[in-house]
């Protein structure tokens, strides 16, 4: 499946 | 991380510092809505549940960390220390906000990146977050006059999320795979909740006159 996006904020 | 995003982090962070400063120097919290303060402290606890399972960086862990401890405290103050308490504008602080937990919660199983517990918790608290100041916008227009320190906390939050949309767009310049449009769309509406504050703030400013909004 697609990739989930990085929860890199905060 | 670029300077925008270092930039918005810092604002949200002053933001939060002149909201203690207020209630510690003043042992008052008059003007400031609970119920916002308990959606914040909710928006970051559900938010940050990859505290214990995605690393990021040292800076992330330790910001929110530092969120999460400062809204909860915000939210006990307002609630059970004897003094501060006693100034807190119940009466005027009425908005519904269960409305916006249930609508945030639906739209979070509707639209998320990932049908997963912590998907739609990140969902969630971002919408969440997008709403959020409207109980503390309600409070501050019923009540007409806003204080210094009040009126610099709702400023500092609007200028955290318009340095979070500088952010978004140096990284869709800069990055390859720059796509997350459930925070960018939320980001847009949270910020155009601000307009109108920001404004009349700038009114205030530019005359150097008390901030009052209109009723």
């Amino acid at each position: 499946g697609a990739a989930v996006t990085e929860h890199d904020e905060l | 991380m670029n300077i925008f995003r270092f930039a918005g982090d810092m604002m949200h962070l002053t933001s939060i510092l002149v909201l203690l400063l207020k209630i510690y120097a003043t042992k008052s919290c008059s003007g400031i809505s609970l119920k916002t303060q308990e959606l914040y402290a909710l928006v970051f606890l559900a938010r940050y549940l990859d505290l214990f399972t995605d690393f990021i960086s040292v800076y992330n862990t330790i910001m929110k960390l530092v969120f999460i401890v400062s809204s909860t405290a915000i939210v006990w103050c307002m609630k059970r220390d004897r003094v501060v308490r006693r100034s807190y504008d119940k009466q005027l602080d009425t908005f519904r906000h269960y409305f916006l937990l249930a609508a945030s919660f639906a739209l979070a199983l509707l639209v998320n990146e990932k049908f997963t517990f912590q998907e739609i918790f990140w969902a969630f608290s971002i919408y969440l977050e997008a709403v959020a100041i409207l109980p503390q916008l309600v409070l501050l227009q019923r009540s007409g006059n806003v204080d210094n320190l009040t009126g610099q906390y709702v400023f500092f939050l609007g200028a955290y999320r318009a340095f979070y949309i500088l952010n978004w767009i140096y990284r869709y310049f800069t990055e390859t795979h720059f796509s997350r449009w459930i925070a960018c769309i939320s980001g847009l509406v949270q910020t155009a909740l601000y307009a109108d504050f920001f404004y009349y703030y700038y009114i205030s400013w530019k005359n150097n006159t008390k901030l009052k909004l209109p009723a």
